[in-house]
């Protein structure tokens, strides 16, 4: 039995079994999104009108992945700016095979924000300047790890209470990554706002505010989705 | 699990109905969805002569009239999908990330000689 099921994960695009984190861990929350594109999947199946393309976004695939960020925070006040959080996106490209085509990267990162003090309430939403760098290369002990990022996007954004959502298609980027050793990230540099932004105590290393206890998910939260073609997997249709 | 649907007159080539579970497999700690789906199967025979319910291919029906006369050394022809479908799914992989595939020629919609 184990042998059949090797060779049915094989041609089912897995190389093993996958084993997720399971009971020692929280399940990760299915994307509303995917969840939408499934049950339009299994309405459409019937008709196999298009059955390599990924309507929802318009490309060529069939594989839709939600791959998630394994950064970490890169310090509550960095060294190389007084007043900003920096923080560290990493996804793992690797897991998408050599024989996949990857049609479209879409990074998605929401920035959950609870005003702390009644004037924060008041106003309602609050400005922050938002910059997305992609790391070239590693950054060694004592040198400027600015020179060694490219800037990819860099925008104000204006926080709304409970979530904001920053977008950016990274395609180009995330097909640079699958070489390997060349994927060190990205950085995500969130300078806030107005006369006073140091009086804007908005983020805490670690991700979590812990003056809040009701306060439980990550404030940045980032996740790419990738869309992949996998050719073997796709017969043209036949001639009638 | 196979349910075989009685058929008449004879065992005739045909889908049957075969049902998948993802638990009866043990993979319901990584497959989200679906918990299963109607794989099906062909089973029966292609006997001679074969008529236009049985889906045959001129090339069966040139091997049921040679078999008809050489029974010996050529076999009937086999009872195989001739149309399939998709189906998706979603699950996690070793990364927790959650991925949604699709999967051409799951689905045994029909059966032909």
């Amino acid at each position: 039995t184990n042998r059949q099921e090797q060779l049915l994960l094989r041609s089912l695009g897995l190389s093993e079994r996958p084993r997720p984190a399971g009971s020692l861990q929280p399940r990760r929350h299915v994307p509303s999104a995917l969840w939408r594109m499934f049950r339009r999947a299994e309405k459409l199946q019937a008709l196999e009108s298009q059955p390599c393309m990924v309507s929802e976004y318009g490309v060529r695939g069939n594989i839709v992945r939600y791959i998630q960020d394994q950064g970490r925070m890169v310090s509550g006040w960095s060294s190389s700016c007084q007043a900003c959080l920096e923080k560290h996106l990493f996804f793992n490209m690797s897991i998408l095979q050599p024989v996949e085509m990857l049609s479209l990267a879409h990074l998605e990162i929401k920035l959950h924000w609870k005003p702390l003090s009644p004037v924060q309430l008041l106003q309602g939403s609050q400005a922050i300047s938002a910059s997305l760098y992609k790391v070239i290369r590693s950054t060694l002990n004592g040198t400027n790890p600015k020179v060694n990022r490219r800037l990819l996007l860099s925008q104000s954004v204006q926080l709304q209470p409970e979530s904001t959502s920053i977008t950016m298609d990274l395609t180009a980027v995330a097909e640079s990554w699958r070489k390997p050793g060349s994927n060190y990230g990205l950085i995500l540099e969130l300078l806030p706002l107005g006369p006073h932004p140091e009086e804007f105590f908005l983020f805490y290393p670690g991700n979590s505010l812990p003056l809040e206890q009701d306060f439980t998910f990550p404030l940045v939260q980032a996740s790419l989705v990738a869309v992949s073609l996998n050719p073997n997997r796709c017969r043209s249709r036949q001639r009638r | 699990s196979a349910i075989h649907i009685p058929v008449t007159p004879s065992n005739v080539c045909k889908a049957r109905r075969l049902y998948i579970s993802f638990k009866d497999v043990g993979w319901q700690d990584w497959v989200i969805a679906p918990q299963g789906f109607m794989a099906n199967y062909c089973h029966g025979e292609c006997p001679f002569p074969l008529s236009e319910s049985l889906n045959g291919t001129n090339h069966a029906i040139l091997q049921t009239l040679v078999h008809s006369l050489d029974p010996e050394n050529t076999p009937q022809p086999c009872c195989v999908p001739i149309r399939l479908s998709s189906i998706s799914m979603l699950y996690y992989d070793n990364n927790d990330n959650v991925v949604l595939q699709h999967y051409q020629d799951m689905v045994v919609d029909e059966c032909g000689c």
